[in-house]
């Protein structure tokens, strides 16, 4: 038996725009620690890389682990049907080939079901490394879309450079050029404003302005995004959710033959 | 110029 409750199920509703254009399906891999979603983008360009752990539920049991393959569209239609205010719980048999989902409104006098037919998804998992990354970028991640938006104007990649000055995000193309600058902040009245910049060693990648803009759908659920970066390596760009867990999303750089 | 690599070019298949 599985059964997640969330009280705050606008977090679920969150999470699933913050994947749903990205993959089409997904595994969700339910073990007594929590649910677990790894997953590549049909290119395979990116990774999304999922936790929420048990605690953030306000009720949690997993019996054994449970790998439930979900088509991510119709996911999607069904926590549509759920109200910002609603208490979300997933449940599912052991070996079942559905889930259900319980939406309760805040008093409990709507409560509605709705079961979605789980898919066998044969999906290659990835390992990902530990990696002690050369410059780790915290900033509040409005200002992080806003960038991605402005810059997907001038060409098809950003080139994100990181020195202990700061964090240039650039792009050209026919129309021209376009220089987004961040220094680091001194002092901000709110920590969720601040811009914080963790060098080592100063990098410069490229990355596809398309996938950025797809990460940035994970802007609701939380004020700051950190990026992470090492030369050569993927992008890390992780957007914590509340207490329960956080987003991870990878990005092969662009690089030169 | 510039090649996008495949993300499992960095992370192996486990």
């Amino acid at each position: 038996m599985f059964e997640a409750r969330l009280v705050q199920g606008a977090l679920l509703k969150k999470v699933m725009e913050a994947i749903k254009e990205l993959l089409n399906e997904a595994s969700f891999d339910c073990a007594h620690s929590g649910i677990l979603l790894q997953a590549m983008d049909n290119s395979h360009v990116s990774l999304v890389s999922l936790n929420l752990r048990r605690e953030g539920f306000d009720k949690y049991r997993c019996d054994r682990n449970l790998v439930m393959g979900m088509n991510l569209s119709s996911m999607s239609k069904i926590l549509k049907c759920a109200s910002n205010d609603d208490i979300i719980t997933m449940k599912a048999q052991d070996n079942a080939d559905t889930v259900t989902f319980v939406f309760e409104s805040p008093k409990q006098e709507k409560i509605s079901d709705y079961e979605m037919k789980l898919t066998n998804l044969d999906q290659d998992h990835l390992g990902i490394p530990e990696t002690e990354y050369s410059c780790v970028i915290k900033l509040p991640s409005a200002e992080f879309a806003r960038i991605c938006r402005d810059l997907s104007q001038f060409g098809e990649s950003i080139v994100i450079s990181c020195t202990k000055e700061g964090v240039k995000f650039s792009a050209a193309g026919d129309i021209g050029t376009a220089n987004i600058k961040l220094a680091q902040t001194a002092t901000v009245d709110k920590e969720e404003d601040a811009v914080m910049v963790d060098m080592q060693e100063p990098v410069t990648l490229t990355f596809a302005c398309k996938y950025l803009n797809m990460f940035t759908k994970a802007t609701p659920l939380s004020p700051q995004v950190c990026l992470s970066m090492s030369p050569d390596v993927p992008l890390v760009v992780e957007y914590k959710i509340e207490d329960i867990g956080h987003i991870r999303y990878y990005l092969a750089p662009r690089i030169g033959d | 110029r510039l090649k996008q690599k495949g993300i499992h070019r960095f992370f192996p298949v486990q």
